[in-house]
This record gives structure tokens, sequence and C-alpha cells, in this order.
């Protein structure tokens, strides 16, 4: 899986990665 | 809590001595926000419960283009609803630490 990573300005990093598919509701 | 259609949940065990705590955020029902998130997944982040507010992340978040900015109190929300949690449960289980 893919990590990426945004820094904004103010110094938080955010980290992203996929959601796993059991965490997704179901619509 | 609500629900917003934004899941926050703990992205590590909470033992309840930092003040820091690493959530994750993510997407549920994008049919529940005004904007068009963007399609990135689920957003990392760590977060001070002493020193910082859930407006302060959600406004990063929006400067940061993970949200757009009318969702800016839906975002807020979901992370107030779940610090509220988090803090209720370190009084209950961990009363002499805080």
């Amino acid at each position: 899986s893919s990590l990426t990573q945004v820094v904004h300005s103010a110094g938080r990093r955010f980290i992203v990665s996929p959601v796993p598919e059991s965490r997704l509701r179901e619509s | 809590a609500e629900d917003t259609g934004v899941r926050v949940e703990l992205a590590e065990e909470d033992h309840g001595r930092k003040s820091a705590i690493a959530l994750r955020l993510w997407v549920e029902d994008p049919k529940k926000l005004k904007g068009k998130p963007k399609d990135s997944g689920a957003i990392e982040f760590t977060f001070d419960l002493e020193r910082e507010t859930p407006e302060d992340v959600a406004q990063e978040m929006i400067e940061s283009g993970f949200f757009h900015e009318s969702d800016v109190k839906i975002v807020a929300k979901s992370i107030r609803d779940r610090v509220a949690l988090i803090q209720w449960r370190r009084k209950r289980i961990w009363p002499a630490l805080q």
C-alpha cells in the first residue's frame, strides 16, 4: 500500500493511506 | 456521537499518558458533505488534547486540500466528538493521570 505525506504550512503532518475495504461502509 | 459521515478513530493505543495522540480520519459517507472531498483515503495526524482544538485541525485539512471549505464544521465536529470520547474514557479509566 502507498503512503502520501502532506505537511501543512503550520507544521502539522498528514499521512494518507488507503482505507481498508473492511472499514468502508456499505452504501 | 452523531453520524457525520466522517469517521475518526484512534490510530494508536491510548494509555492515558500522552497529551498528543494519533488519530485517523476518513470519509464514510460523502453524501453527508457539502463539497467533494479529495479522494485520498485515511488521513492520519497527531492531535494535542491540551493545546489544540478540532477547529484548528479541520481548518488545516481544508487548507491542505482534503476537504471543501464548506465542510470545515462537519470535519471539526467529527474530530471533536472523538476527542470528547477519548477524554471521557481517560477520566474514567485513569482518573489519577488526568
